[in-house]
């Protein structure tokens, strides 16, 4: 099993 | 007051067919330094970067920086108009809402001009830091979308592992699993058919092939792949386009449970 990240865990907005 | 003037204006239809099913609406931002986008996927699992420098373009007059937002599938549409060996003029005026697409032919006997509507779109702009990447792969781009191709007719996912042996990836699905490996190869009489490992840390991160698959559309693009690999970041798999800049894929690892 395995879920998706998101970019967002990752890079932060600008 | 926009101008930009591509003397090899194929590149920026290939650019679209790269990207016009990853992304629907983007901005394209012009400034001094260049052509750029930057946009998610819909999902916010994948960001498509792409920056055509000044410099590449015949000519490049942009007064002020300007960002047009536009539906890439329009916009696709419009350059597919375009002959293989036009050139291309992007032009647009400051404040205005639309933008014009000018396509003349290499002897200059046919002109073609094509004006979209521009829309105004909210987009989050993620700030991409620079990053040392534990493994940098570089292969022919061709083999790369292989391999993608071949993988997601197994099983969903890739997992990609990059040791002192090789690159390998990895699939798995209800008929079975499917392992291909790929080890460095430098000896190889043209440049574009080398397989260039660097590794500073072996690295292991799995991957949706849905959108790899999707990223391989850009093959067209560059005879190389770049796929920059660390654990704990997206991947990064990269095709330059030739004397002017990159389109970059960024895709979000999974987290296996």
């Amino acid at each position: 099993k395995s879920s998706q990240n998101r970019l967002e865990s990752f890079f932060k907005p600008v | 007051m926009l101008e930009l003037r591509l003397v090899q204006g194929s590149l920026l239809k290939k650019v679209m067919e790269s990207i016009k099913d990853l992304v629907n609406d983007a901005n394209f931002d012009c400034s001094a330094t260049g052509f750029s986008l930057q946009a998610m996927d819909s999902s916010h699992v994948a960001l498509v970067s792409l920056l055509l420098r000044s410099e590449g373009f015949e000519h490049y007059r942009c007064d002020r920086n300007l960002s047009m937002g536009m539906n890439l599938g329009n916009m696709a549409k419009m350059l597919k108009c375009a002959g293989n060996d036009d050139i291309v003029t992007v032009k647009a005026d400051d404040g205005g809402d639309c933008v014009t697409f000018m396509f003349e032919s290499p002897n200059q006997d046919k002109i073609a001009d094509f004006e979209m509507k521009l829309m105004d779109i909210d987009s989050e702009h993620l700030g991409i830091p620079e990053a040392e990447y534990e493994a940098i792969v570089r292969m022919p781009s061709a083999e790369f979308a292989r391999i993608c191709k071949d993988l997601s007719t197994i099983g969903d996912t890739v997992v990609i592992s990059v040791t002192k042996e090789g690159v390998k990836f990895s699939t798995r699905g209800d008929i079975g699993t499917a392992n291909i490996v790929l080890r460095q190869n430098t000896s190889v009489d043209k440049p574009e058919e080398a397989t260039i490992i660097e590794m500073e840390t072996p690295v292991s991160l799995t991957f949706a092939l849905r959108y790899m698959n999707s990223f391989t559309k850009a093959t067209p693009l560059a005879s190389q792949v770049t796929v920059s690999l660390s654990s704990e970041l997206p991947v990064v798999v990269e095709y330059k386009i030739a004397e002017m800049g990159y389109l970059r894929f960024y895709l979000a690892p999974k987290i296996e449970e």
